[in-house]
């Protein structure tokens, strides 16, 4: 049985992509059968294993056309791991649902049939609480919240939180939040230990223990279109992401 | 006749509200008379300065109830720099306005009546190419573009020139760019000097000379509340939106 798990955080730049990527391409090396579906009309993560966004079928016919989901599925060079990548409509598609009664669920009601053909869906999610990110909250168990230690990050937590107790209360009532991870976390600073104690208090054991550095091997990998342990598996990233992957897998 | 500036890229986290907060402090000290405008529900360009969100009248009720745009503006302490900030509000405002036919002109006519008292209007944008940056870009006489010197920053440059190309055609024919300027510049790895190339090859003389650096010093000014010229004046952080701000007004 599946299980769905949202990215997500409106706050923009705080390391979304680069933990769907990293670890979709962990887990999947590690023999999980993973899902990776880029729901963010810029496309980085496609572009993260290497994908040119193209105008093939993608998720834009799933949620506006009902495009069977297993059509727009493709496989990567990475065993265990496939990816549905966006196309370059997406971005035009939020004006288009909006009067859709059920267009909170497109993603939902699509996933029912693949759902068991995995053991992890990950869901890259755009930096706003717009329709797809509703999308996502509603198709998932729970969603992993990336925190990047720095200061304007701890702002738009209370208003995440917001949307993921709506979501609890009218579109899915499941939802959990899998977990709180720690993103570019500097050691030089101790803004990034502030940022730390406050995501614990409010947080609580909700918090990773693993906790991913700023390291600039992570922003390098994505132009050479690999994830971290492809392109650098030595790195203090790579590492921090392998951490995850098990913290992950323990938490059940 | 005051210069109004849309500080915009739906990339997240590449240094909008940095950008807006800096120049407009530098900009002030130099005896510009300055109005920032947060048009972002995540509120980073008010907090920026010390500004916390409440639920005071503010941009929303300008857009959604047609408040005076004067009745919002509030003085800092800073000489010639006023704000405004955004509300709680601000969140739930975008499906109110999808209706109406003038959802995107709003701001622009609110403008009309304070334009000649400032110098320079900056408006701090959200990381989507929503209602709230359709706004910002109608009522703007120029775009700033900060482009983070990563890769997935380069993605969705061809999106956001789409969307200027849309506004100058639909919604307003006279909106330039103003610049592009190059942040989180790291030395120490071949990305960032790549970026530059293919923005250099882009955008050609629009991009700035002054170049952002990566500065921990730019990170831990919001957190004191402060604009780096007041944090930490002798860093480079400080020193490079000091060269932006004489470039811009060289530009003219
Ligand atoms: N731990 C890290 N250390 C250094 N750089 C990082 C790290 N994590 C991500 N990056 C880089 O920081 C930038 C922002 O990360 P990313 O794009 O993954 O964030 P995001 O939340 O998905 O952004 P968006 O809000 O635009 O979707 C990228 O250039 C990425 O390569
Ligand atoms: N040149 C820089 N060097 C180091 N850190 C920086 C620099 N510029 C901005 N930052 C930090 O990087 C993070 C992202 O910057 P900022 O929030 O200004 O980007 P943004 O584009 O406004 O983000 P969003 O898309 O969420 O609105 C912030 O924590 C900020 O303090
Ligand atoms: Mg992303
Ligand atoms: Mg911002």
């Amino acid at each position: 049985m599946g299980k769905i798990i949202a990215i997500t955080n409106q706050k923009g730049g705080v390391g979304k992509t680069t933990t769907a990527v990293n670890l979709a391409a962990v887990l999947a090396k590690k023999e999980n059968k993973i899902l990776l579906i880029d729901i963010d009309a810029q496309g980085n993560a496609g572009s993260g294993l290497g994908y040119e966004k193209s105008d093939e079928k993608s998720i834009y016919e799933v949620l506006i056309e009902n495009e069977p989901i297993q059509n727009v599925i493709k496989s990567t060079e990475y065993e265990n791991l496939d990816i549905i990548p966006v196309n370059i409509h997406l971005a035009g598609a939020e004006e288009q649902m909006s009067e859709a009664p059920d267009k909170n669920l497109r993603l939902k009601n699509a996933l029912r049939e693949v759902r068991n053909i995995y053991d992890f869906i990950f869901i890259d999610c755009p930096p706003s609480l717009s329709v797809f990110t509703l999308n996502a909250m509603a198709a998932a168990d729970s969603v992993i919240i990336p925190l990047q230690c720095e200061y304007y990050a701890l702002e738009g937590l209370a208003e995440l939180l917001k949307t993921v107790k709506f979501v609890q209360q009218y579109v899915n009532n499941d939802l959990k939040i899998e977990g709180v991870l720690l993103t570019m976390y500097n050691t030089t600073t101790n803004l990034s230990s502030d940022v730390m104690e406050q995501a614990i208090t409010y947080f609580k054991d909700k918090v990773y223990k693993t906790i991913i550095p700023r390291n600039v091997k992570l922003a390098e990998a994505p132009s050479h279109g690999l994830p971290i342990d492809e392109y650098d598996p030595r790195s203090v990233g790579a590492k921090s992401y392998e951490k995850l992957a098990v913290e992950l897998i323990n938490n059940g």
